[in-house]
């Protein structure tokens, strides 16, 4: 990935990226669609023997031997069987019946996480500068349990339990479905397994957002990661014939367009034109001319097709009124961009008002110093619906327009007639966002080694930010960047990863701290089982409620017709900053609730000392115009450290 | 028999397996108990006799096995020690 790494504060031989954090070993593993292992991103200069604790391998199979392998790339295996049981046998015209990646996906994850660095990289001479993996020391073991069609849980869960019995340290997944009950839900099962073994699971939050409780891989025990923008884009200037102008985002290469004419919809075909689904444009109302085709029906890449092969000159992708301005750069054949859904209304009203409607499109190239980060509308959201008393998703890392390693022989743009080949690829996506926490992750764990899974998440939650480059609170672009996200959106906030290195305070959580929280949720014995594999059984005597899981976030449920409910709720930090340290509470009370905190201020002496406090939320009285949430946070601080927990209030 | 077989990821738990009279003295792990338990109870079922087809054993992060199954099938195997669930395959996407 270029430019990442330093909008997240990483610079070579700097902080975390220095020597000593760099030659530890941490392996991580990526369960995706394999990898492309020639690419240069997986070359392993100056990197040392692979350890004696590895335990994986490199499976042979179509066009992947053992000698694809290197220091790098230290493990690769497929899993099939259940994908063919319901797809039938893979297409080797279409797919690798091995490790080797057809798709891009998993080469691009892979790279994201841990691609080692490669100087000049770029996509058509667009995103140009030093490509690397968030920990790009660390190694790769590539688990390609993803097909076609997509992942079936039974391969999933067999990559799962390979990587964790061949020794990955972390665990990447940009994957998921609907979210279910954790003891129906068989990621959650593995991935609790994963972590009761000491491996960090960091799992992309989805992208069907903006809608409310779209979020899956919400188990606690998972890194949930949501996406946000960075500060740079891929901008377009679209001009209308009266003038007028908008920004769009664009990857086409190619030069500008004249002042073309501008169909839309009945203009430019028949039934359903407006959203350029197959066989909907008319070639002789489109030949030469700039098609306008809203979001929606078929995807972005079909609407391209439709447009080429109508003959259209240039393409405006109109984005539906719910993803606001949310612009993805693709990677168009023909000049094309993209446009946010107030300039899409406006060209709309344009064409409809106007006999002979032009527009013309101007690519600008890279664009840096956008105000960032801003959240992406796709990317899914909270509350969760499974699990409403922890906040989902947990953290959020750049997702939008993200540059990594790419097949050379995987197009990059889905289009039947594209014949180019590229060595990165610029994709969007929570699966984008995800490994760069894994990444991150891998290099807390490089330098503090007998940290637990919990522990890391604690220590980049807890640092997380919640304010743009402006120092304004970070927005939402679903809301067309007018609104402040809230925690369903970012979670504790975008993850920053040198305050993370040193948190100060942690919120650890055991196995049996998990398996507390599920008693609480009054799982009955097998439920318990299937997560546990066998050996726990719910305290008797113990008053368990799910908000005292050690989470180092506060989602509270209150009663919203019981005035002056209160829930009270502890938790247990560990000081990992300096031996003598006071921290004193601070609180941001979310409206409508207030909260006390019990002490109000923690003295530590030792590292590794643990202090607990609890803290009590009592519902104010409320109006009727209230909305159904409302947040906060509660933050420790010390002379050197600052430990921030959102609160996220359900009425 | 096969047209209605489907995967299904059983869920076991391997504190509860135990081996059959004529395996006792084995020093087998848990999980070859299960299948040698799970063979033994498909090979009791008249009306199927379809072979298992098994394809994965989970060992680690989580205890059990995915095997095309018939619906029969799954309900002998509710009859074995530790078993826990099936849960029927079903297809995730990439994000």
């Amino acid at each position: 990935i270029t430019h990442t790494p330093q909008f997240l504060g990483l610079h070579l031989g700097e902080g975390l990226w220095n020597a000593p954090t760099l030659a530890s070993d941490v392996i991580i593993g990526i369960v995706d669609t394999g990898i492309w292992p020639e690419h240069v991103s997986f070359k392993d200069s100056s990197i040392s023997q692979v350890p004696s604790r590895w335990k994986g391998t490199c499976e042979e199979g179509t066009k992947f031997s053992v000698a694809n392998c290197n220091k790098k790339l230290i493990g690769a295996r497929a899993f099939y069987k259940g994908y063919e049981t319901i797809v039938g046998r893979i297409n080797e015209t279409m797919d690798y019946r091995s490790p080797r990646d057809f798709n891009g996906h998993g080469t691009h994850t892979a790279s994201t996480a841990a691609g080692n660095l490669v100087h000049n990289a770029n996509f058509l001479g667009m995103a140009k500068g030093l490509a690397s993996g968030m920990s790009y020391t660390s190694r790769i073991a590539a688990y390609k349990a993803c097909w076609r069609r997509g992942c079936t849980n039974s391969d999933l869960l067999a990559a799962i339990d390979r990587a964790v019995a061949d020794g990955v340290d972390v665990l990447s997944l940009s994957l998921g479905g609907f979210s279910k009950p954790y003891y129906s839900d068989n990621i959650a099962i593995a991935t609790f397994g994963a972590v009761q073994n000491g491996v960090f699971v960091s799992c992309s939050a989805g992208n069907s957002g903006p809608f409310s409780s779209s979020v899956s891989n919400a188990a606690p025990w998972i890194m949930t990661v949501a996406a946000s923008y960075i500060d740079r884009s891929f901008p377009t200037t679209v001009k209308l014939g009266n003038g007028k102008t908008f920004e769009g985002s664009s990857l086409y290469s190619g030069k500008r367009t004249k002042q073309l004419p501008l169909v839309y919809a009945s203009t430019a075909g028949g039934q359903l034109a407006q959203f350029c689904i197959n066989d909907s444009l008319v070639p002789k109302l489109v030949k030469g001319k700039i098609v306008a085709c809203e979001q929606g029906i078929n995807s972005r890449a079909e609407k391209e097709e439709q447009v080429k092969n109508a003959g259209g000159a240039g393409m405006l992708l109109l984005n539906a009124e719910i993803y606001g301005e949310e612009l993805l750069a693709d990677s168009h054949t023909l000049p094309a961009t993209s446009l946010g859904a107030s300039a899409g209304k406006a060209i709309k009203n344009y064409v409809r008002l106007n006999k002979n409607p032009t527009a013309s499109i101007m690519f600008r190239g890279t664009v840096y110093g956008n105000i960032a980060p801003v959240m992406a509308a796709f990317s899914s959201r909270g509350p969760s619906l499974v699990g409403r008393d922890v906040i989902k998703p947990d953290i959020t890392a750049p997702g939008v327009n993200i540059l990594a390693a790419w097949p050379p022989k995987t197009i990059p743009s889905l289009l039947k007639n594209d014949k180019r080949s590229i060595l990165f690829n610029i994709i969007s996506g929570t699966s984008m966002s995800c490994p760069h926490v894994s990444g991150l992750a891998a290099l807390l764990k490089s330098i503090h080694k007998d940290w637990s899974p919990a522990a890391i998440k604690s220590a980049l939650m807890t640092t997380a930010y919640v304010l743009n480059s402006k120092r304004a609170p970070i927005a939402d672009i679903a809301s067309n960047s007018s609104k402040a996200a809230t925690p369903f959106a970012f979670g504790s906030g975008h993850v920053n990863p040198k305050c993370a290195s040193d948190p100060g305070l942690i919120y650890d959580i055991t196995s049996e701290d998990y398996l507390n929280y599920l008693c609480s949720l009054n799982y009955n014995s097998t439920q318990i089982a299937l997560l546990s594999r066998g050996n726990f059984t719910c305290p008797n005597n113990v008053f368990l409620q799910p908000g005292d899981l050690n989470y180092p976030s506060f989602a509270v449920l209150l009663d919203q017709n019981a005035s002056n409910t209160s829930v009270t709720y502890k938790r247990t930090v560990t000081n990992v900053g300096t031996p003598m340290s006071t921290y004193v509470v601070q609180v941001d009370e979310p409206n409508g609730v207030s909260v006390t905190v019990e002490p109000k201020c923690l003295k530590f002496e030792n590292l590794g000392e643990k202090l607990s406090y609890n803290v009590r939320f009592n519902a104010l009285r409320r109006t009727k115009s209230s909305t159904n949430f409302s947040f906060g946070c509660l933050i420790w601080m010390s002379e050197f450290y600052t430990v921030r927990s959102p609160i996220a209030v359900t009425w | 028999a096969s047209m209605d077989k489907q995967t299904y990821i059983i869920h076991m738990d391997k504190t509860k397996i135990t081996a059959s009279d004529h395996t006792l003295g084995n020093a087998k792990p848990w999980y070859e108990l299960m299948m040698d338990s799970m063979h033994e109870i498909l090979s009791q079922e008249e009306e199927d006799m379809s072979p298992l087809e098994l394809l994965y054993i989970y060992k680690t992060s989580i205890s059990g096995f995915a095997a095309q199954l018939s619906t029969k099938q799954v309900q002998s195997l509710k009859r074995l020690n530790g078993f826990l669930s099936a849960i029927p395959d079903e297809m995730l996407s990439l994000h």
